[in-house]
């Protein structure tokens, strides 16, 4: 099973 | 002041359709150069970025920079009650809190006047670095949404997998697995028909179904779309306007 990743893994916050 | 004319309202409404599906509250950041706006889903896997430029407009006037906080699903009312071929302006004074939308029909001398209260959104904005990626593919949309709608009825994950000669879509659930495979050529009479790919190394992603199915609805901006991929970072699809784009980047799924 493939485990769904968060875009706050790849982007930073402004 | 902000002044922005569309020719036609359809513009604009298909540009809200486009992902007023996967986000409710977005900020509008209107500049003198045109508006721009980013959101992500609740469950922050899927990110809209919008650009809107100048030339999409009639006319367009921005005196100083202006964020209107816009929930899609009452701005969706209020576009609904306009014909497509009625121009439409989005008026706005400098610290607004409401927007004007005007809906003229020159023909018959018809104007109708709509105000919508804005909100006050607290949203992080991400700040996206310009990636490297390894595959840049494009595609007519009709033909990327079908394959999405199709396979998403078998499974709720969908892979995107790129080589130097194909590009394929595949799926598996509990019910049985299917793929399409795709082979890059140039259509010279119609050129939005063509299949392009550009590949530094292969590819092989997978993506929740939902999300996809969100993206395609992008389709009603643009006969194409750009789909980059990396193995290491967020999928972009594009669907690009005569003047600026709406862009959905799009976390994979990777193996525990």
């Amino acid at each position: 099973n493939k485990e769904q990743t968060k875009l706050v893994q790849y982007y930073v916050k402004t | 002041m902000l002044e922005a004319k569309f020719e036609e309202a359809s513009l604009f409404k298909r540009i809200i359709d486009g992902f007023k599906d996967c986000v409710q509250l977005v900020n509008f950041q209107c500049k003198e150069d045109g508006i721009i706006a980013q959101a992500v889903d609740d469950s922050r896997v899927l990110l809209v970025s919008l650009e809107i430029g100048v030339e999409a407009f009639q006319e367009y006037r921005c005196d100083r920079p202006v964020t209107l906080g816009l929930d899609l699903n009452s701005l969706s009312k209020i576009l609904r009650c306009g014909n497509n071929t009625d121009t439409l302006t989005l008026i706005a004074e400098d610290t607004p809190d409401h927007i004007g939308l005007v809906f003229e029909d020159n023909k018959k001398g018809r104007v109708a006047e709509y105000i919508l209260k804005l909100m006050d959104i607290d949203a992080d904005f991400l700040k996206i670095e310009e990636l490297e990626y390894e595959t840049t593919i494009s595609l007519p949309s009709s033909e990327f949404s079908k394959n999405v709608r199709d396979l998403s009825q078998l499974g709720d994950s969908l892979s995107i997998a790129v080589t130097k000669d194909n590009i394929k879509f595949s799926t598996e659930g509990d019910i049985g697995s299917g793929s399409v495979l795709l082979q890059p050529f140039i259509n010279m009479e119609k050129p939005q028909e063509s299949i392009k790919l550009e590949m530094e190394s292969p590819v092989d992603l997978t993506f929740g179904a939902k999300y996809l199915l969100d993206i395609v609805k992008g389709s009603v901006l643009s006969e194409t779309i750009g789909i980059r991929l990396s193995s290491e970072a967020p999928a972009l699809f594009q669907f690009d306007l005569a003047s600026g784009f709406l862009q959905f980047f799009l976390a994979p799924k990777f193996n525990e």
